[in-house]
């Protein structure tokens, strides 16, 4: 299935 | 202190009923250059940033960086009280914990000064590196907003993709399927009719439609946008803003496990 992934998995957390 | 005169006030109100129900709390970060914002819905899959340049203001005037918390519900509250033709003022002392919306009435009749309570905020900050994107659509906000939501009743995810001749958006659900195709287009009068393509490598991804639903609230604010698109990156929604800057909203991709 297509999971909705979160943000930090393409930009780092300042 | 910070003080910023918009002539343009409805533009806040538009920037406003564009995120207020995506991001609940944020902080409005402000400096010389200008206010900017950036904040994650709560499920951190979509993002947005926005930027209102000192140089769009009549009056800017910023002595220290100030990070204003403020709940977008009850700013929305505030500014649905100010005409659409309204100059807004905000205003904030460096130490203090309120923020001043005053409204000035084209004929300068009438001024209403709102006072609203600012709150703490510890914000979660995204490092967003520059991205040379595969593909890139510019077309009419107001095309992208009825797709969206015609699709939007047929299905709960979309796959855009993009291929030199155009931009297709396709769904499926219980009732069928639909598919979209926004031709590249420039021989039209006006140019915010103009559907164009910049394209490196065809690209195909697939997004929730009610996030996508949710950042066409910002259709008001121009009428063109223009989505920025990469194989297993979020999509960048960007509507920009006249003389000031820009709205842009990211979404991460759905992606097969």
């Amino acid at each position: 299935p297509a999971r909705q992934n979160r943000l930090f998995k393409f930009f780092c957390l300042h | 202190m910070f003080e910023g005169r918009l002539l343009q006030g409805s533009l806040l109100k538009k920037v406003l009923e564009a995120i207020k129900d995506l991001v609940t709390d944020t902080n409005f970060d402000c400096s010389e250059t200008g206010i900017a914002l950036q904040a994650m819905d709560s499920s951190h899959v979509a993002l947005v940033s926005l930027l209102l340049k000192d140089t769009g203001f009549d009056h800017f005037r910023c002595d220290r960086n100030l990070a204003l918390g403020i709940n977008l519900q009850n700013m929305s509250k505030m500014l649905k009280c100010a005409g659409n033709d309204d100059i807004i003022t905000l205003k904030a002392e460096d130490e203090g914990d309120t923020i001043t919306f005053m409204f000035e009435s084209p004929n300068q009749d009438k001024i209403s000064d709102f006072e609203m309570k600012l709150m703490d905020i510890d914000s979660e900050h995204l490092g967003i590196p520059d991205t040379d994107y595969q593909a890139i659509v510019t077309m009419p906000s107001a095309e992208f907003q009825r797709i969206v939501r015609d699709l939007s009743s047929i299905g709960d995810t979309a796959v855009i993709g993009v291929t030199k001749e155009g931009i297709s958006f396709s769904t499926g659900g219980d009732i069928g399927k639909a598919n979209i195709v926004c031709r590249q287009n420039t021989n039209v009068d006006k140019e915010e009719d103009q559907t164009t393509v910049e394209i490196h490598e065809p690209v195909s991804l697939t997004f929730a439609l009610r996030y996508l639903n949710s950042f066409t609230k910002a259709t008001a604010l121009s009428p063109q946008v223009t989505l920025s698109l990469s194989k297993e990156l979020p999509i960048v929604v960007e509507y920009k803003i006249e003389k000031m800057g820009f709205l842009r909203f990211y979404l991460a991709p759905k992606i097969e496990e």
